[in-house]
């Protein structure tokens, strides 16, 4: 399985719809200071179902939403949408493309969709777990995580394990 | 669960084991179980030594030993038990240029069966990739993204470093 | 005592508040008491908002722009009390190439009252730097020290990127 | 006052004595992953009597000594001198040039010297404190340590200020 494209609209300083399209080699992200970059691997980490928003270096949903800024009013809602190539059956369903989309609103309100249906945040879960991607502790490996990974407690670093198993 | 546990750890060991002799052209380093006796509850310590110099606290590490010592376990865990993309946000950024390389090494030999985006501000890293995307930020403070070719962006980065 | 942190409180806040806007090139940012009222146990705690960006908590800023910001606070300080030298530790390792600039302006400033000695990787720092050492790691795995040219150090590195 | 030079010998990877001459101006200290840059600051901050092992990245007095490598056996002594010009008498005592020393044995013992003269960690702290050099706390600006500044709890960063004032 892998990443075809990644959509965002509204996320964090994406207010204008961007979309980025991968292949199967490896991509690298450039750019100056505070352009957007970690946004892009914060929104990958909240559309596979991220709960912590600490880990998503906010506090509540409304920051995950384009708060606004001198030029631009702010909006309503954000979402990101993962297109996934699966027609390795890496996830054991019958789509050959799989598309996870997450919206969410000032209310407060988180909404999931797969297949453009929309489903649970379990839902969503349990297909990435069927899938080998519940291992969302070392998908994303966030700036400044590398040394975190050294620091971590014995009984923290258990977790990465308990993960891969 | 304690089987499962048991085992990745026995493979991740291993791994990590050869991932960190890689990354460092030398030296050696172990994963080890805070508690054997105790599969359900045990932690995970490390233990890593540099080519040349003697076992010591890895507090003692500096700071690019101790990035790719965790690369060496990120890589290790990835290797046993792979997801299908991964994203890797900045972890080069205290590495120095020999390092830099060993790290796109290690990248390349699993970029078959992981696809890798890779966030970073570092050439070595960016001349082993295939795609590039550029993200600036607006006038309008708004973020822009822009597709690159690689060969045309350090171009650019040559020239204006002259 | 607790006048002299008062005062010293008030005229950090107010260097902070300048060389924030020096290193943004814009933006506002303020040092903020947590307990006004109790001068002898309030802590203080900083706010940051990036030019054309709107004010938020301090978690959503970037690396590089939280490295800005811990940096606008330690000049101030280092401003008002001033230490006769300092020693920075890759300090700018966040900063993109523009930021680095604005970094070493700031240095730059400060330089004819307070001795800089500088740990990086950075050219662009280094180009600032009126005195080189470069310390590496014998075969024996001890520390050598060896002082170089500035100038010759940045043809040497230039000559090897091509 | 300004510094005029440092001397390491034995403090932990300079097993060889080495001397670093600094003029007035800025400073750049380049070198590979490793090399012992940060062990440089490690050593400033040792030297001016640094009490926290955590903060020079060790445990104990033994740490700060060279343990060996393969190459060459450990040493019995690390010691570290900071050779400070004081024309200005920043330091209101009556010497231009002020030569600080610290040694450290496996015994874990320490030992401080003053302008070549034995005395007492408080002698140092003093001296320290009166020519306003006490404010450890920004003197050593550590790898990793300008994050950790914006990461403080408002109480620790008050800190800071006291140091300051
Ligand atoms: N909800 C939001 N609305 C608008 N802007 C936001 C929002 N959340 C975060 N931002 C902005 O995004 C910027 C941070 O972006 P990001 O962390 O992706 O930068 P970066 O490209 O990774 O930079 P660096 O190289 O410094 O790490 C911050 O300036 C922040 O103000
Ligand atoms: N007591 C000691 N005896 C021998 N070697 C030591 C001792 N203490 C630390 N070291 C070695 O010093 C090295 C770390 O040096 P240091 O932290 O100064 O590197 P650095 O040049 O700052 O590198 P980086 O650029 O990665 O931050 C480690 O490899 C460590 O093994
Ligand atoms: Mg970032
Ligand atoms: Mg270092």
């Amino acid at each position: 399985m892998y990443l075809k494209a990644l959509e965002l609209q509204g996320y964090k300083s994406f207010a204008n719809k961007v979309e980025f399209v991968f292949d199967r080699g490896v991509t690298a992200v450039v750019g100056p200071n505070g352009s957007g970059k970690s946004n892009v691997a914060d929104a990958i980490r909240w559309v596979l179902g991220e709960q912590s928003y600490r880990s998503l270096r906010g506090k509540k949903t409304e920051d995950m939403i384009f708060s606004g800024s001198d030029g631009r009013a702010r909006l309503g809602m954000a979402s990101a949408t993962l297109i996934l190539d699966n027609s390795d059956k890496w996830m054991p369903i019958d789509f050959s493309e799989v598309t996870i989309s997450r919206r969410a609103y000032r209310s407060g309100e988180n909404e999931y969709y797969l297949n453009g249906s929309r489903v649970r945040l379990k839902d969503v879960a349990e297909l990435l777990a069927r899938g080998g991607m519940s291992r969302q502790t070392y998908t994303v490996i966030g700036q400044g995580m590398i040394d975190r990974v050294l620091s971590l407690h014995a009984a923290e670093r258990r977790l990465l394990f308990e993960e891969a198993a | 669960m304690e089987e499962a546990f048991a085992e990745t750890f026995e493979q991740v060991a291993k791994e990590f084991k050869n991932y960190f002799s890689m990354l460092f052209g030398g030296g050696e380093a172990q994963l080890i179980l805070t508690d054997p006796d105790n599969m359900l509850e045990t932690g995970v310590d490390i233990v890593a030594r540099p080519p040349g110099k003697r076992l010591q606290s890895m507090a003692l590490l500096s700071g690019g030993e101790r990035s790719l010592t965790a690369q060496a376990l990120i890589f290790s865990l990835l290797r046993i038990s792979p997801t299908p993309f991964v994203i890797f946000d900045e972890v080069d950024a205290m590495l120095d240029e020999a390092n830099v390389g060993r790290f796109r090494d290690a990248l390349s030999r699993l970029a078959d069966e992981i696809q890798f985006i890779v966030i970073t501000h570092n050439r070595r890293t960016i001349e082993s990739a295939n795609t590039l995307y550029g993200v600036s930020m607006g006038d309008d403070s708004v973020s822009q993204v822009y597709s690159l070719k690689v060969d045309e962006w350090l171009e650019a980065k040559k020239a204006a470093k002259v």
